[in-house]
């Protein structure tokens, strides 16, 4: 599984929580506008949270994130 | 399997329930409103509790949560 | 295999009955009224009950629990 | 492979037949008017009889048990 | 695979034929009138035949047993 | 894979043929008219032969057997 | 995978084909009109030749053998 | 996989080629008109030629070989 | 997975491009009009190149080959 | 699971982002315009990032990456 | 996973980009125009890269590649 993020404004953050007992931020990667990040959950990445305005698309669709 | 939570509003509650005999909450995942959580079940996580206004989507559609 | 279920009052009993040879029931999650537990089938998880009323969401489509 | 039951009357049973050799009862789940259970084909478990007025959801579609 | 047998008549039998080089009968399961069994082909079934009248539902789909 | 056979008259034969090098007849299961059998392809029935008038269901839909 | 063979005439012929380095007869099954034969491609039969009046089934569809 | 191959002639060959470093024919199959062959690819065989007007039916479809 | 390639002129080549980590021509089959060849990707086959003007069939669809 | 990227415009970057503990840059892949680009996901690229005006094409669909 | 390449022109490239930590050309097929090339991700070629008219299909589709 995979998901892509559109950036629709810069400085949208795309970050990745540790799989595990424990749950932290173990990486945070910016955008810029127009810029796409196709990200999958992985061996360390078992949960994904995105922050700011972006197009995030996955197999159930496609949901917009950020405050209108 | 993973889900996708979108705050409607802020202060939503994401809530890993642990696998095995035992069920206690191990982490809380805090949402802003418009930020996106995608999170799988995973060797720690057998259960998921949604607490607060937001939409929730997974492979059976969309379903709301919170109290209108 | 998860199981989505909204509650649609308070006090909704989610109860995870053990898998084996014995069946009892092993943890009850209230829900209050809006609130959404997505929960597995797992090791020890084989039969769910649920008391109360509730929108009750699986691979064959949706089903209300609890008495009109 | 899980099934869905739907409790129209209370006293309805789900009765688990043990795996194996032998076929015999090795549970009865009661369950009262409204209540759901969801329950699972599992290692002792290979057949399930259910009495009483239901609805029993399964992957082919909706049956419904007892005498009108 | 699994199938669902609901009985239409009282005396209804579902009966087990054994898995291996030989096939006898290993358990006949009585239905009444409205009763309803989910079965599995298992590693000690491997043919099941239906006596009397009933529906049985299967992944082809439904198929009235017993003579009209 | 499990084919379901219904016979239309008494005496209907579903002859099971051996896996392997060798090919021949090791059992012989006999319907009367209305019984159902639903019988799997096995470790010890590679190939399945249907003499006398029935409804033969599979994956691949309905075939009748026996004439006119 | 297995295909089926319903014979429209007295004599119709399934013959197995070895599987390995060298390809010849190992079975052949006759059909008598009416008759049906469900038959797999095993660890001995990798190919299966038809001759005669039959209606042949597979999950390609049905194709009639013999000659008109 | 496997393949479907109707003759409409006499003389239809249908021949397997070898798997592995060398290609090479193993085996060639006649078919008079009307005759089936129903034939895998396996562990000997990688590639199938298909000589003469023949009808020839896979997964994609149906081709027909041979010149009109 | 396999491919069809069904040759419209006569000379058409079907050549083989070894797997690993050299690539070259391990093997060509030539085809006359008419004439039917299917192949397999394999253990050697990684690759496969059509000269000439053929009708050739995958999961995809028909692409034709040559020059019009 | 891989991606197609068509460059709309020269100096397109298809970035590989290390699987593992650690996220940087191993590789970026310059197009030109009209290039595409076919790429996995592998053992040492879980997130794939693009920057510059293309097409970006997946499972989930087409999606345009950089500014109008 | 294969794609299919058909060179619309003279001298299309079809390029093969190393699997593993370092990102490197291993091969390039030249294509002619009609020619045609199924080409598989394989344990050495993890990217594929092409340059030059040509038409590319794959599980998403037909992608047109070159400058018009
Ligand atoms: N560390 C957690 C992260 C996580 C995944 N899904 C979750 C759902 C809720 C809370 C945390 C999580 C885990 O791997 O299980
Ligand atoms: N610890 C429990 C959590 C759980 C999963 N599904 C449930 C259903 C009901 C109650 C608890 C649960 C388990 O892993 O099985
Ligand atoms: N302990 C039982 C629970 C169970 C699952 N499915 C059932 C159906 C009927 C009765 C009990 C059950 C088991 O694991 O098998
Ligand atoms: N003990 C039996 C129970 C059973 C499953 N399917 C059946 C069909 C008919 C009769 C009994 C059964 C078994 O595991 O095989
Ligand atoms: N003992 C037989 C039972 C059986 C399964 N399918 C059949 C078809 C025909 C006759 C008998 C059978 C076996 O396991 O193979
Ligand atoms: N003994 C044979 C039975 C068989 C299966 N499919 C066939 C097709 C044709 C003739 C015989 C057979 C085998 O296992 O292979
Ligand atoms: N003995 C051959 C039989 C065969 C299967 N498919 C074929 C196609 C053509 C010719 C022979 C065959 C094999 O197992 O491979
Ligand atoms: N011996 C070759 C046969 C073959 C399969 N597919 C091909 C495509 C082209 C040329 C030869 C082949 C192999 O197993 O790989
Ligand atoms: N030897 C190469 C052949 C190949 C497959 N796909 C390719 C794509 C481009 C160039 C070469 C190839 C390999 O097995 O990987
Ligand atoms: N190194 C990370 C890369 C990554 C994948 N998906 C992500 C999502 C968010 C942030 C980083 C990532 C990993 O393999 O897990
Ligand atoms: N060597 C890289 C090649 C690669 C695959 N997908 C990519 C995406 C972006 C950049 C490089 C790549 C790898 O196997 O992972």
């Amino acid at each position: 599984d995979f998901i892509v993020v559109k950036a629709l404004e810069n400085g949208v953050s795309v970050i990745g929580l540790t799989r595990g007992e424990e749950t932290r931020f173990h990486h945070t990667e910016k955008l810029d506008k127009g810029e796409i990040l196709l990200a999958q959950f992985t061996e360390h990445t078992s949960a994904i949270k995105i922050r700011g305005r972006a197009k995030v698309i996955c197999k159930y669709g496609t949901v917009m994130s950020g405050v209108e």
